[in-house]
């Protein structure tokens, strides 16, 4: 007599809430850019009986960007959901899961990350700064702007760009440009690199040191520039985790 | 006539009775929001 089949699972069945928390352990540890992403929502979730203790399961999940970048080493529980009024990034993704004798593990993962819509902000946040495009004028300027003058100030070593992870523009009652870009440590140090900047490169992966910037140029009324850079120092990586790509985005 | 009303009353006899105050439960899914939807 075939097995009967499962019962459907709820969403918010702790079976389902389970499974969904190695899917989006699985998705954030295999990202390369940008920031976390915690779940907001269980949208939908099958179970297909395979055999016997063995399951399929199939999660559509709903994300939200958090603030910690994607190499901070802040465990996910400790990232805060970037808030609505920040201009939020949701991720949808369907994830293909496989529960064997108790155990979940993931076997495929498809997300598309969104900005919230522009006209969504405006309307209920008039002059919420917006999410500008990654390679907005004002937006590379400011990048620049913020990391040479940490470069000119520091007694640390001498950071390279690794990516911009966000840039906002806000018009009114000013004109300020605030950026979030990830950063390496090269092998000089800020003095070294006044002398010979191309000979500074980003430690090697046994020695690699990823630190975090936030940055912001106010323009107008009056013009002001801050920046602060944090390294987070080195972190062993666990074998499975593919190392960063060292495009600079 | 005679029919419709035997079949309306079986019907009437037939239909579960709710206990005072059931509240269906709520639809598997989609699940709870944790933060906020967009």
């Amino acid at each position: 007599v075939p097995a009967a089949p499962p019962a459907p699972l709820g969403c918010d069945d702790p079976e389902s809430e389970a499974a969904a928390e190695v899917a989006v352990n699985y998705i954030n540890a295999r990202s390369h850019h940008g920031y976390k992403f915690a779940l907001n929502r269980i949208e939908d979730v099958h179970v297909v009986l395979q055999g016997k203790g063995n399951y399929i399961m199939i999660l559509e999940l709903d994300l939200l960007e958090t603030k910690c970048p994607i190499l901070s080493p802040t465990p996910l529980a400790n990232c805060t959901v970037r808030s609505f009024a920040e201009h939020a990034v949701e991720g949808d993704c369907d994830v293909k899961l496989q529960k064997l004798n108790g155990t979940i593990s993931v076997l495929a993962s498809k997300c598309h990350s969104h900005a919230d819509s522009r006209e969504d902000i405006r309307r209920i946040c008039p002059n919420c700064p917006l999410l500008a495009r990654l390679n907005d004028t004002e937006v590379l300027e400011t990048v620049s702007a913020a990391l040479n003058d940490f470069n000119s100030k520091t007694t640390g070593p001498y950071l390279r760009l690794l990516e911009i992870g966000r840039g906002q523009i806000q018009y009114h009652p000013a004109h300020i440009i605030a950026v979030e870009f990830a950063v390496g440590a090269t092998n000089c140090s800020a003095e070294e690199a006044k002398v010979n900047v191309g000979a500074c490169q980003l430690l090697p992966e046994d020695q690699s040191n990823f630190g975090f910037c936030t940055g912001t140029v106010v323009k107008s009324p009056s013009q002001d520039l801050n920046v602060d850079c944090q390294l987070y120092g080195h972190q062993v990586r666990t074998p499975d985790i593919p190392l960063l790509c060292q495009d600079t985005s | 006539p005679v029919t419709k009303r035997a079949v309306a009353e079986a019907a009437q006899h037939d239909k579960v009775p709710r206990p005072v105050g059931f509240v269906p439960p709520p639809p598997p899914c989609p699940g709870k929001i944790r933060h906020f939807d967009i």
